[in-house]
C-alpha cells in the first residue's frame, strides 16, 4: 500500500492527528 | 481512490511551525530501501523550494510564505523509488490549498468616472455604473465589495444613490435642475468584506453632468415696445428685441424664434434672430404708407427652436407682446401717373396749338397738381427735341408748327420730358412726352405721287379728340355689317339636321328613333369586333334592360329592329359589356372596374345617338348599389364587366371550332347557312363575304349562331378557365316590364364540372316563361346550343325550349336553334338531359316578346 497522510493540527488542545487522505492498493 | 485538498496553508504566514504538513509511506519499505521523491509547482517548478521532502521518512515540509494571489494551490506528485531509482508505486497527488487572507483592497477601474443625466429625469433613473475589483479569492468575503457615496458636491441635498453591490448610480428624485446645478461631483468608496469594518477600502470620484432640456419658457425683455417710423422707408434695424431664456445658452432650448401673431398682415416687418445673442431685430422690409396706415400694433410671441420639455409643455401659454408702431407722414411731392403720355401732332397744327395736358399727381392729396399751380408746383420742359413744346401748368402747347425738316430729323417721332417741381420741398418728378407726328410726307411720300388720299387717324388721350378719315368711316361701316351677319349665320347653323350642313354642330343624341343607325345590321363587323348594343333610352322610360346577347352578328339588327317595333311603348333592350366600360367621359368611379369598352363599339354607339353618359352613370350606380347592399359582397359580383381579353381566351371551353376537326363534317350540311359558313371559316375554306342585312327580320327560318361569337361571349366571364373546363358559369336575365329589374348574376360553380355556359336574354313582356334545364351535365364538353325565340305573342304561355337528346358518350357538338313563331304552341322547357362525358356547353336562349310579365327561368340540377 502506498499512502499519504496529512497532519491535522488541533489548535484547541494542541494534539496532532494524521489522516490518510490518499492511498492505493496493489 | 479519492482526491481532495489534503492539506492547507495560509497565505502570508509562516506555516513552518506546522511541519511536517504531510508524509508518504510505501509498504515496500518493509522489504527494501525506499526513496521518496516529490515534484511539481513549488518544488521543482517555480516558485521553487516551497515544499521539500525527507527522502527517507517521506515527511513533507513547507519552507516559505506563500501568496494565494500568486499560487492559489499546489499539487505535489509523490513517488516511491527503489534503490535503482525505479518506481515502486504509482505516483500519488497531494493537493495543498492556499487559504486566502484579505490582503488586497478594492481597486476602481477608473480614477474618475464621468456620467451625465438630463435634468428633470425621473427618480431612480440610471446615471452610471461604477466598476471595482478585488484580487482576493473570488466569492470570498475578502473580495466582496460594497459601494457607498461618501460625499456629494454641491451638497445641498443628496441627489443620487448607489447600489452597494452593483455600483449603479441612480437619481434619488426628479429634482435635478441644470439651471441650478449643472454638475455634480461624488466621492464613492468601495470596501471589501461587504463593507465590513475589517474590510479594505478604496475611493473614487464621479463627475455627473446635468444635461439641459427645454424646461424654461422664453420671454421678451420688455412686455411692450413703442416705435415710430417714417412712411416709405425701410429699416434694417428698427428695434432690438431681447429674449430671455434660462436654458443652456446657444442650445436649441435657448435659441428663440420671435413670430408675429397679428398686425403684420401687410408683411411690412420681419424679425431676424441673432443666434449668438438671442436678440431679434425688427426690420421694415416693405414701406408703410402713412396715408394708408398711420398706426398699427404688432402682436408678437416667442418660442424656442426646440420643442418644450414634457415637464413644462402643459404650462406653456402664449404670451403676447405688443409693439406699437406709429407711422410718420413724409411729404413726398408729386409723381406722374402714368409716367408717359402720347400725343398726336399733325402738320396742320399751328403755333401755340394745345397738344394736351400732362399733370403730375400730388402724393399727399392724390390730386392733380394743377390745383396748386403757381403755388407749390411748377412745370418746365426737360428734354425737348427741336424745342417743339412749351409747358405751362401742365398744359403742353406747340411752340411753332412742325416743319418737314423737324419731322425728318425726329424720324417721325418726338420723345421729351416734362418736370413737375416743388421748390420748397425740393422734389421733382419727371414725365415722358411722346408725340407721334402725322400728316407729314417726305419727298417720296408726297401726296402728289399717290393717287390715294392719306388717311390720318389721330387718337389722343382726350376722347374728345378723335378724328376719322373717310376710309376709317368706311371700315367702321364694314364692321357693323359683319356684326349684323352673325345672327343670320347662327340661325342657319341651328338647322343641324340638314345633311352636310352645320359643320361643327353635333346633334345631341336624345333617343330619337331616327338615331338608330346603319351599323345595326346583320353581318360581320370589321376586324371581328364584338358588337355592343347600347340601349336607346326614351324619355321617361323607366324600363331598362341591362343585357343583350351579342353573341350573334344579328344582335344589332335585333336591337335596332326591336326598338323600332316597340316604338315609344314598353321598350326593352339590352346592354352587355363584354370588355368592360370605360370612356374618357366616364366618372372616376367607373374606372375602378377593370377593362375598357372597346372604343370602336363605343364610338359606334355614340355615333348612333346613344346617351353614353346616361349609360355610364347608370351602370356605375347599379354597381355601387349592389355592392352597398352587403359590405362583404365583392363589388365585382355585380356588374359583369371583365377584361380578360388578351390574357387567354377560353376558346376551348365554349365552342371553339377547333374541335370540329375530328368530326364528321357532313352534319354541317344540314345546318343553316350561317353556321355552315362559320364552319367553313373554321375549316379554312374560302367563303364569300357576308350578305347584306336581311330586310325581312325577324327571320322566319332558323339561322345558326356563330360559334366564334359564342366564344367571345364566354370570354367575358373570367371564371371560365381558358384552358381547363372546370367552371360552370350561368347567367340568366329576364326583364319583365315594370319595376324590379333583375341584374346579371354570377352563379358559382355548383359541381366543379366543366364549362357550361347558358345565357338567356328576353326582351319582351307578357306571361312568357322560357326556361333552360340541364340534367346531369357532368363532364360535358364542347357543346354549343343556341335557341332563339322571337315572336310578338300576346298573352300566350310561351316557353322557350330546347331539348337535347342524351349526350352520354356521344359526339361533342350539338348545335340547335329553334325559332318560335308567333302564336305557335310551344313546349315548356329547354332540356339537355344527361350530357355526361361532355364539357364546354354553351346554351343561348333568347326570347323576344313585346308583352309584359315575362319571367326568365333557368334551372340546373345539382
Amino acid at each position: 500500500e502506498f499512502q499519504i497522510q496529512v497532519r491535522d493540527h488541533n489548535a484547541k488542545n494542541g494534539t496532532i492527528k494524521w489522516h490518510s487522505i490518499r492511498r492505493q492498493k496493489r | 481512490e479519492w482526491i481532495k485538498f489534503a492539506a492547507a496553508c495560509r497565505e502570508g504566514e509562516d506555516n513552518s511551525k506546522r511541519n511536517p504538513i504531510a508524509k508518504i509511506h510505501s509498504d515496500c519499505a518493509a522489504n527494501q530501501p525506499v526513496t521518496y521523491r516529490i515534484s511539481g509547482v513549488g518544488i521543482d517548478q517555480p516558485p521553487y523550494g516551497i515544499f521539500i521532502i525527507n527522502q527517507k521518512t517521506g515527511e513533507i515540509n513547507i519552507t516559505s510564505i506563500v501568496d494565494r494571489e500568486v499560487t492559489p494551490f499546489f499539487i505535489i506528485y509523490c513517488r516511491a523509488l527503489n534503490a535503482q531509482g525505479q518506481d515502486l508505486e504509482n505516483p500519488l497527488e497531494l493537493r495543498v490549498r492556499v487559504m486566502d487572507i484579505n490582503d488586497n483592497p478594492p481597486v476602481f477601474s477608473m480614477t474618475t468616472f464621468l456620467g451625465q443625466i438630463e435634468e428633470n429625469s425621473n427618480a431612480n433613473t440610471l446615471v452610471m455604473k461604477l466598476n471595482a475589483t478585488d484580487a482576493d479569492e473570488p466569492n470570498n468575503l475578502n473580495s466582496m465589495i460594497a459601494f457607498k457615496i461618501i460625499r456629494q458636491e454641491p451638497s445641498d441635498s443628496p441627489m443620487f444613490t448607489i447600489n452597494r453591490k452593483t455600483g449603479e448610480i441612480r437619481t434619488m428624485n426628479n429634482f435635478l435642475d441644470r439651471e441650478q446645478y449643472s454638475q455634480y461631483s461624488l466621492v464613492v468608496r468601495g470596501s471589501d468584506r461587504d463593507g465590513g469594518a475589517d474590510g479594505m477600502s478604496a475611493e473614487s470620484e464621479c463627475s455627473i453632468t446635468i444635461l439641459d432640456v427645454n424646461d424654461n419658457i422664453p420671454y421678451l425683455e420688455q412686455s411692450s415696445y413703442d416705435i415710430t417710423i417714417e412712411e416709405n422707408t425701410l429699416h434694417s434695424q428698427l428695434l432690438q428685441i431681447r429674449v430671455i431664456d434660462l436654458d443652456e445658452e446657444f442650445s436649441d432650448n435657448w435659441k428663440a424664434i420671435i413670430f408675429f401673431i397679428s398686425g403684420n398682415e401687410g408683411n411690412w416687418f420681419e424679425i431676424e434672430m441673432n443666434e449668438r445673442t438671442n436678440v431679434g431685430t425688427l426690420k421694415v422690409v416693405k414701406p408703410l404708407d402713412y396715408e394708408a396706415v398711420k398706426n398699427l400694433q404688432l402682436c408678437i410671441g416667442v418660442r424656442n427652436v426646440a420643442e418644450f420639455h414634457q415637464s413644462i409643455i402643459s404650462q406653456y401659454r402664449l404670451t403676447v407682446t405688443l409693439i406699437t408702431v406709429t407711422v410718420l407722414n413724409v411729404v413726398k411731392g408729386c409723381v406722374f401717373q402714368p409716367g408717359s403720355k402720347t400725343f398726336i401732332v399733325d402738320s396742320r397744327m399751328e403755333a401755340n396749338h394745345t397738344v394736351g395736358e400732362f399733370l403730375a399727381t400730388d402724393c399727399e392729396t392724390g390730386q392733380a397738381t394743377n390745383k396748386f399751380k403757381n403755388v407749390r408746383y411748377r412745370y418746365v420742359m426737360g428734354n425737348n427735341p427741336e424745342n417743339l413744346l412749351v409747358v405751362d401748368s401742365g398744359i403742353i402747347t406747340l411752340r411753332n408748327r412742325v416743319t418737314m425738316e423737324q419731322y425728318e430729323r425726329l424720324n417721325k417721332r418726338y420723345e421729351g420730358t416734362v418736370l413737375s417741381i416743388h421748390d420748397s420741398l425740393q422734389r421733382t418728378c419727371t414725365g415722358t412726352i411722346i408725340m407721334v407726328l402725322c400728316g407729314f410726307w417726305t419727298t417720296t411720300e408726297h401726296p402728289t405721287t399717290s393717287t390715294e388720299k392719306p388717311v390720318t387717324l389721330s387718337i389722343t388721350p382726350n376722347v374728345d379728340n378723335v378724328h376719322f378719315g373717310p376710309a376709317g368711316i368706311g371700315l367702321l361701316i364694314m364692321g357693323f355689317l359683319v356684326l349684323g351677319l352673325v345672327p343670320f349665320l347662327l340661325i342657319s347653323c341651328d338647322c343641324g339636321g340638314a345633311p352636310g350642313g352645320g359643320a361643327g354642330f353635333e346633334p345631341v343624341p336624345e333617343c330619337s328613333d331616327g338615331a338608330i343607325h346603319t351599323w345595326a345590321v346583320e353581318g360581320p363587323q370589321p376586324g371581328g369586333i364584338t358588337t355592343i348594343c347600347v340601349p336607346q333610352m326614351p324619355p321617361g322610360n323607366a324600363n331598362v334592360i341591362e343585357y343583350i346577347d351579342n353573341s350573334g352578328v344579328y344582335t344589332n339588327e335585333y336591337c335596332g329592329r326591336e326598338m323600332q317595333d316597340l316604338g315609344g311603348g314598353e321598350r326593352t333592350t339590352g346592354f352587355e359589356l363584354m370588355d368592360g366600360v370605360k370612356t374618357s367621359a366616364a366618372p372616376e368611379i367607373c374606372q375602378e372596374y377593370s377593362g375598357t369598352l372597346r372604343r370602336n363599339s363605343m364610338r359606334e354607339c355614340r355615333d348612333g345617338g346613344l346617351n353614353m353618359n346616361f349609360m355610364e352613370s347608370y351602370f356605375c350606380q347599379k354597381a355601387y348599389a349592389y355592392a352597398d347592399e352587403d359590405e362583404g359582397r365583392p363589388s365585382n359580383d355585380c356588374l359583369l364587366i371583365y377584361d380578360i381579353e388578351g390574357v387567354g381566351s377560353p376558346a376551348g371551353s365554349v365552342g371553339c371550332c377547333s374541335f370540329i376537326e375530328d368530326l364528321d363534317e357532313s352534319f354541317l350540311d344540314t345546318l343553316g347557312p350561317k353556321f355552315k359558313k362559320l364552319a367553313d371559316i373554321s375549316l379554312g375554306k374560302e367563303i364569300d363575304s357576308y350578305p347584306d342585312p336581311d330586310p325581312s327580320w325577324p327571320p322566319q327560318s332558323t339561322e345558326p349562331i356563330c360559334p366564334q361569337h359564342m366564344e367571345q361571349l364566354a370570354s367575358g366571364h373570367p371564371s371560365i378557365s381558358p384552358h381547363f373546363g372546370k367552371t360552370t358559369v350561368i347567367s340568366e336575365n329576364a326583364y319583365p316590364s315594370g319595376p324590379g329589374v333583375q341584374h346579371p348574376m354570377l352563379i358559382p360553380d355548383p359541381l366543379g364540372y366543366g364549362n357550361i355556359t347558358v345565357r338567356e336574354s328576353y326582351t319582351t313582356s307578357g306571361t312568357l316563361k322560357p326556361s333552360v334545364h340541364f340534367h346531369d351535365n357532368q363532364q360535358a364538353s364542347n357543346v354549343v346550343v343556341t335557341e332563339r325565340v322571337v315572336g310578338p305573342i300576346s298573352g300566350a304561355d310561351l316557353h322557350g325550349m330546347l331539348e337535347i337528346p342524351a349526350l352520354r358518350d356521344g359526339t361533342n357538338v350539338i348545335v340547335t336553334e329553334r325559332v318560335i313563331a308567333p302564336g305557335s304552341s310551344l313546349p315548356n322547357s329547354l332540356t339537355i338531359p344527361n350530357p355526361r362525358e361532355t364539357s364546354n356547353v354553351v346554351v343561348t336562349e333568347r326570347v323576344i316578346q313585346p308583352t309584359s310579365g315575362m319571367i326568365g327561368n333557368l334551372s340546373i340540377p345539382p
